[in-house]
């Protein structure tokens, strides 16, 4: 069975994207073999890893809606040293999925069948990149995973966030998802220079402490500019500050997940 | 009549929050009187300006839920020069309002009568924060709107996401709020050491040419600081790049207004 982490906060702009494939990419490299769920009508995911969104016939909302079989919906991508990336590309037909739910029976349950209907043991871990809010899409992400990774900029408005998070997650493990663990929260863009930036981090372990992951990813232009070629940050500058942090973070989160 | 502008980009992080806050007191410090609406759960132009929203028993979920009046929601924020904004709080009750206001008759005029049903007539701005979604709540903001005025962050996921802006702004305008107007898109946190930045910036001319507001909002480390102190950019420090480009912007948008 795969490990089934929800890439979440409903924070906008705080590195959920960017997280999501270069941990991908990353894992893959290491030896794992990884898929990722876009659950995002925006699709950054899926155009990140330079897929054509416009020439979709099949995706998430496919699997979400019209009850598709995840096999058919998931696409390859080759990345280098011959890995592979695989991923259930999303587009903006998704963004109609949030009312279509809302009227179906078990609405929070959708996603949680859709990955059961299948045969996904192949895969070592599943990572789903959620839309930047609390919705029906984020909730169903919630239900199916088996813990959540939160990035959370090292700024004000994404720490104030996280009160408000906290809240919901343990709304969900009430009610939805009683096994539900947080992964860890990530401190993402950390500019050293930035006196913000290091109050933030500092605030952050303070409040939430072993919760906070090891692996700091730092402000890194690279990271910016890759998806613009559709190409993790392996293949677009593999040396880079960038690279190196989403190395070290596949790393941490292999050890923690007991090597595997 | 107040001019009402509802500031949205589904993306997440582009600088909504901080072009609400900081045009909303560019404009008054030049003689306006304007109204924010909060209407992200998140509430970040609520806690920018230092309100403690856990101190809130009434906020822009009473408005649209609950049918309270407008005035008695409205607070009043003391800035420089003697000058006031005023804003209609939001809290973390506004989450549920999606899935509440979707069983609702007329679900996406909701705002529209709630401002309708009260003399704003004292104001000449309103302006809309809206949560980074294409949700119901933004839909309402559609149609209370005169116009939209959507920050683009300088990089390639923001850019990315405007075809899919443009798409719904023109199914608003046919089905809902057919005198919905562009106001200008405005490109945000640019930095012109970073080629991608300028890379997009030329873009986004290229594609929307005059619909793309001359002032341009440099990356400016303050912008980020003042809202950890409550405050707007203005009062947290005048002569910063970042206070001059949002004055700039406020005195270009009253030009554009006919001086009003
Ligand atoms: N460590 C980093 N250094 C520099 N830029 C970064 C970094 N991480 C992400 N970015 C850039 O910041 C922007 C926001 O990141 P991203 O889109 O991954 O966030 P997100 O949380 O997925 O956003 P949304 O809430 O819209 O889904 C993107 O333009 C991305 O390229
Ligand atoms: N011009 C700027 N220079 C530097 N930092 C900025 C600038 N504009 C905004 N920021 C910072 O970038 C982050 C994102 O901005 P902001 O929260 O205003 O975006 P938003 O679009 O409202 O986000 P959301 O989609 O979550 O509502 C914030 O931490 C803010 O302080
Ligand atoms: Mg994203
Ligand atoms: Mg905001």
């Amino acid at each position: 069975m795969p490990k089934t982490i929800a890439v979440v906060n409903q924070k906008g702009g705080v590195g959920k994207t960017t997280t999501v494939i270069n941990l991908a990419a990353g894992l893959s490299l290491l030896g794992k073999k990884v898929l990722i769920i876009d659950l995002d009508p925006q699709g950054n995911s899926t155009s990140g890893l330079g897929i054509e969104k416009s020439s979709l016939n099949k995706s998430t909302y496919n699997l979400l809606i019209e009850d598709m079989k995840i096999d058919e919906v998931i696409r390859k991508i080759d990345i280098k040293e011959n890995k592979k990336i695989y991923i259930c590309p999303s587009n903006p037909e998704l963004s109609g999925a949030d009312i279509e739910l809302y009227d179906l029976e078990e609405r929070e349950w959708i996603l949680n069948k859709a990955l059961n209907n299948s045969n996904l043991d192949e895969f070592n871990y599943i990572l789903i990149d959620c839309p930047p809010s609390l919705s029906l899409l984020t909730i169903n992400a919630f239900a199916a995973s088996n813990s959540l990774l939160v990035p959370v900029q090292c700024e004000f408005y994404a720490m104030e966030g996280l009160a408000q998070l906290n809240k919901t997650i343990n709304l969900i493990i009430e009610r939805i998802n009683p096994s539900l663990e947080i992964e860890g929260l990530l401190l993402t863009m950390f500019d050293s220079r930035n006196n913000i930036c290091k109050t933030v981090a500092s605030e952050v372990r303070n409040f939430f402490k072993e919760k906070v992951l090891n692996t700091l990813i730092p402000k890194n232009v690279k990271l910016a500019e890759c998806p613009s070629f559709g190409k993790c940050i392996f293949d677009y500058d593999q040396h880079c500050i960038g690279a190196i942090s989403y190395l070290d973070l596949s790393k941490e989160l292999i050890l923690k997940n007991g090597g595997s």
